[in-house]
This record gives structure tokens, sequence and C-alpha cells, in this order.
């Protein structure tokens, strides 16, 4: 989808987290692997909840997205933390 | 550095609409 120019704020930041993690996990490119398949699996979720018009509960919910990353991610509180910080409802 | 896959980019994505949501929510 087209990035939209008015989010840049949102959108640099993700940038610059997805940076660090790839860096941080240079050597184990399976927690980055793993960490972008939670972040498909959520989007998808909500995607279907939203074609569903509210007729439709996402089976990922924002706690458990971030109960998954946290399991990944869980010698790297810095990471978690700002993970935090993109989460809805975190 | 920018080296970006097209999973880099999609994951890109979804945190910054993860991030517009919160703040959408927020305000």
């Amino acid at each position: 989808p087209p990035l939209q120019n008015n989010q840049p704020v949102e959108f640099n930041h993700a940038i610059s987290y997805v940076n660090k993690i790839k860096n941080r996990f240079q050597g184990q490119p399976n927690i980055y692997k793993s960490f972008l398949e939670i972040l498909h699996k959520y989007q998808k979720e909500q995607r279907n909840a939203k074609e569903a018009g509210g007729s439709y509960t996402p089976a990922l919910t924002e706690q458990e997205v971030y109960a998954e990353v946290a399991q990944l991610f869980k010698n790297q509180e810095d990471l978690l933390s700002e993970f935090g910080q993109f989460l809805p409802d975190a | 550095s920018y080296d970006f896959t097209p999973l880099d980019s999609s994951a890109v994505y979804v945190l910054s609409s993860m991030a517009r949501q919160r703040r959408a929510s927020q305000s």
C-alpha cells in the first residue's frame, strides 16, 4: 500500500526500530523472522476484523502480540519496551 | 543501513499503522 506523507513520525520510528532489530539479531535470523511472522499474523487478524465489519473478533489481541514478542525478545528489554510504544492498548 | 527487503518494508508498514492507530485512540 502507498505510504502517506502526513505520517512521517510513525514511519521513521518504524524504520529505525526494524533496523535496530535486524542489527541486534544479525546472528539469529530466526528471531527476526519470528518477529515478522507475529506482525503479519496480527495484521491479517486486524484486516479480517475490519472486513467483517465488527462481526469478527481478531484471534490475536494486542496483549497476545505483546506476550509473543516478549517471549522472543526475552533478554532485550529495550526492544520490548520500544515495541510497546507501537502497540495500541499496550 | 536501509537495504530493506519487501518483508522488512511490510514490517515497517504494520508497525507504523499500529502506531497511528495507537495515536488515534489516544487523542
